[in-house]
């Protein structure tokens, strides 16, 4: 039996609008940690891991572990059909082919409850090793959408090369090039407006800006974002959702021949 | 040139 409730539902709907556009179908996995999720793109080339740990939800319970595979876009679906204030909670019972959305409004005056077939999903999980990064930025989420939006309407890759001096992000298409260059800015009213880079050494890789594009659909989740890069890595592009977990996003990086 | 690489480039299956 699962039984998992959140009282802050908008949170799960946000994650759903931030990975649906990347992955179709996912197996949601349930343990005694959380609730989480790893899944790659179609072309294998971008991998997003979710985690909501177990200690977030007002109630949580998971007698066993269970992996439930689930089409992203009808899970949109029905968490849209709930109230941005709504207290959300997802229930399965054992062997069972369906999953339960239940949406409370906080007054408690309108309970719903919509029930989602699951489906059998070939999944492969990858194992991602903790890694020692060469540069970590960290900035405001709403800023990087906004270059990775601006680059990709000049170009189709993006250069992030990060020095000492600070991040930057160059592009080139048929119309021209852009370079935009963020330094490090830590004298900030709040400390979420900062721009912080922790560099061992200098690094420069290219990546599909499509891709992280795609990934920004998360902003709404974090008032800041963290990218992680090294040169044998894909970047790791990390939102945080509060006191809960992460959304992370896996970008190979463009290869040389 | 470049090509553009996969997960399986830098992780593997578990």
């Amino acid at each position: 039996m699962l039984e998992l409730r959140l009282v802050q539902g908008s949170l799960l709907k946000k994650v759903l609008e931030a990975i649906k556009e990347l992955v179709t179908d996912a197996n949601f996995d349930c343990s005694a940690t959380g609730f989480s999720l790893q899944a790659m793109d179609s072309s294998h080339v971008a991998l997003v891991a979710l985690l909501l740990r177990s200690e977030g939800f007002e109630h949580y319970r998971c007698d066993r572990n269970l992996s439930m595979g689930m089409n992203l876009g009808n899970v949109s679906k029905m968490l849209r059909c709930a109230g941005s204030d709504d207290i959300i909670t997802i229930k399965a019972d054992d062997g069972s082919d369906t999953v339960t959305f239940m949406f409370e409004s906080p007054n408690q005056d309108k309970i719903a409850d919509f029930e989602m077939k699951l489906m059998d999903i070939d999944s492969e999980h990858l194992g991602i090793p903790d890694a020692e990064y060469q540069a970590i930025v960290r900035m405001p989420s709403g800023e990087f959408a906004r270059i990775c939006k601006d680059l990709s309407s000049i170009g189709d890759t993006v250069i992030i090369s990060v020095t000492k001096e600070g991040v930057k992000f160059s592009t080139a298409g048929d119309i021209g090039t852009a370079n935009i260059v963020c330094r490090q800015n830590k004298t900030v009213d709040k400390p979420e407006e900062a721009t912080v880079i922790e560099m061992q050494e200098p690094v420069s890789l290219t990546f599909a800006l499509r891709y992280l594009n795609s990934f920004t659909k998360a902003t709404p989740l974090s008032e800041t974002v963290s990218i992680s890069l090294s040169s044998d890595l894909p970047v790791v592009v990390e939102y945080k959702i509060a006191d809960m977990g992460y959304v992370r996003y896996y970008l190979a990086p463009k290869i040389e021949e | 040139d470049s090509i553009q690489g996969t997960m399986y480039n830098f992780y593997e299956k578990c």
